[in-house]
C-alpha cells in the first residue's frame, strides 16, 4: 500500500540521532507494517481503514465547535464529554446524524410541522447511551424589524414527538409519545436544542421500529392567554422559517447543511477506565498544589 | 561523535522526550478530521539514587534504585516510565461516513518517572 513506506517514520522519534542511523535497512517488512496498522486501528476502534468520500461529508459546525471545547479543556485525566446542559458524564463519543430524506418528506406540505428520520444503526450495540440531542436551527426573523413582524406572535412552541407506530391513511391514527418541548423568542436566533434520549434509546433497543421523530411548530402568545383553539391553529408565515426543519426549495445545498437539523448521541463505549474523582482534577490546580 | 552522544544520552537522567504521530504520514487524514496529528511524547533516561522528588517516584522504586547502587548484580535500577498521561480527542469519519468525536483515554505522555 502507497502508506506503507511512510508508517515507520510515524511512529519513530522524531530526534534523528536516536535510534536513526540512515539505514533503510532497519524498517520494519511490509508484514510488520500491517500488523502496525492493524494495532493502531484497533487502538482507534476500527477493523479497517474507513474508505471515506470526503466531498460528500460535511462536517457540522457544532462538531467542530465541541471538539475546539474539548481540546481547551483542562481536565487531564478526563474523557468525559463537556455539555451543558446533558448528563454526558462518562459518554466519550459524540456521533452526529442528519436527516435521511425519503418519499415521505413530499406528505409534509407546510413548513411548520415535519418528520425527521435518523439512522442510528451505526452506533455499535455495546456502547451505552447517556445523552441524545436534537438540535434545530433558527433564523430569518432575528434580522426583521419589529414593524416587518407585525401581529406574528412573539413566542412560539416547538413539541418534538417519537413516532412510536405510523399511522395508516383511513385506518389507523399515528401513536406519538412527546419527549420534549420549549418555547422559543422569534426574535433570538442559534440553535434549539431538544432531549430526545428517551427516542434514542427505543430506536436502539428496538431498531426496527425507528419511525422517526415528528416535529411541530405552534403558534404561542406573549400578551396574554390564547385560546387553545388559536394554539393549535397553523403559524403565521415567519414563525415556520424561523426555525429550519427543511430545506426550502430555493436554498443552496451548501447552505442547507449547515442548517439542517442535527441529531446528536452521546455515548459511552467503556474503553475507558473508571478514575476516582479526585484523579480528574484540574492541571492548574495540580500545579498550585 | 555518535559513540559520545549515545554515552551522554545513556547518562541523561530520566525525562520526557518529543514524539509526534502524523496522521498524514499514513493517509489517514481522509478520514481523521482533526487533530493533523498529536504530540504524543515518550520517556527515556536514568533513575539513578538518589531519585529527584519531580521524578514521582514510589518508596519502591527508591529501595529498588538503593539496592542497584549498592550492588548492580543484586536488582536493577527502577524504569523511566510515564507516570502521567492525558487524553486527546479525534473528530472523524466512520465506515457509515457519519462524524463521530471520541476522546481516547492515556494517549498523551503528561509525565515521567521512575518506577
Amino acid at each position: 500500500e502507497p502508506a506503507e513506506p511512510e508508517l515507520d517514520n510515524e511512529i519513530s522519534d522524531r530526534e534523528p540521532d536516536v535510534g536513526d542511523d540512515g539505514d533503510s535497512s532497519s524498517r520494519p517488512d511490509p508484514k510488520t507494517l500491517v500488523e502496525i496498522e492493524k494495532n493502531l486501528l484497533s487502538l482507534f476502534g476500527f477493523p479497517n481503514r474507513p474508505k471515506i468520500d470526503r466531498s460528500k461529508v460535511v462536517i457540522p459546525e457544532a462538531m467542530k465547535q465541541l471538539y475546539a471545547q474539548i481540546m481547551g479543556h483542562d481536565l487531564v485525566d478526563s474523557v468525559s464529554v463537556p455539555k451543558e446542559g446533558l448528563n454526558t458524564r462518562n459518554a466519550n463519543t459524540v456521533r452526529s446524524f442528519t436527516h435521511e430524506e425519503s418519499h415521505i418528506d413530499e406528505r409534509f406540505q407546510h413548513h411548520h410541522r415535519f418528520r425527521l428520520l435518523f439512522n442510528v444503526s451505526s452506533i455499535p450495540r455495546g456502547e451505552k447511551l447517556r445523552a441524545a440531542e436534537l438540535t434545530l436551527t433558527r433564523d430569518g426573523i432575528a434580522r426583521k424589524s419589529s414593524r416587518a413582524l407585525g401581529r406574528t406572535p412573539l413566542v412560539y412552541q416547538v413539541l418534538v414527538y417519537d413516532i412510536v407506530r405510523p399511522g395508516v391513511k383511513g385506518k389507523r391514527a399515528p401513536t406519538f409519545l412527546l419527549v420534549d418541548t420549549k418555547m422559543l423568542a422569534i426574535n433570538e436566533s442559534g440553535t434549539a436544542s431538544f432531549d430526545v434520549m428517551p427516542a434514542v434509546e427505543r430506536w436502539l433497543r428496538q431498531p426496527r421500529k425507528n419511525h422517526g421523530l415528528y416535529v411541530q411548530v405552534t403558534s404561542g402568545h406573549s400578551r396574554g392567554p390564547v385560546h387553545s383553539r388559536q394554539r393549535r391553529s397553523v403559524p403565521a408565515a415567519p414563525v415556520h422559517e424561523h426555525v429550519r426543519l427543511r430545506r426550502n426549495v430555493a436554498e443552496r445545498h451548501d447552505t442547507w447543511v449547515q442548517k439542517q437539523p442535527l441529531l446528536f448521541t452521546y455515548t459511552d463505549d467503556g474503553r475507558h477506565k473508571q478514575r476516582p474523582i479526585r484523579d480528574a482534577i484540574s492541571s492548574a490546580n495540580r500545579a498550585r498544589r | 561523535a555518535s559513540a559520545k552522544r549515545s554515552s551522554r544520552r545513556k547518562n541523561e537522567l530520566c525525562q520526557r522526550k518529543p514524539l509526534y504521530v502524523d496522521f498524514s504520514d499514513v493517509g489517514w487524514n481522509d478520514w481523521i478530521v482533526a487533530p493533523p496529528g498529536y504530540e504524543a511524547y515518550y520517556c527515556q533516561g536514568d533513575c539513578r539514587f538518589p531519585i529527584a522528588d519531580h521524578l514521582n517516584t514510589t518508596n519502591h522504586a527508591i529501595v529498588q534504585t538503593l539496592v542497584n547502587s549498592y550492588n548492580p548484580t543484586l536488582a536493577p535500577k527502577a524504569c523511566c516510565v510515564p507516570t502521567q498521561l492525558s487524553s486527546i480527542s479525534m473528530l472523524y469519519l466512520n465506515e457509515q461516513n457519519k462524524v463521530v468525536l471520541k476522546n481516547y483515554q492515556d494517549m498523551t505522555v503528561v509525565g515521567c518517572g521512575c518506577r
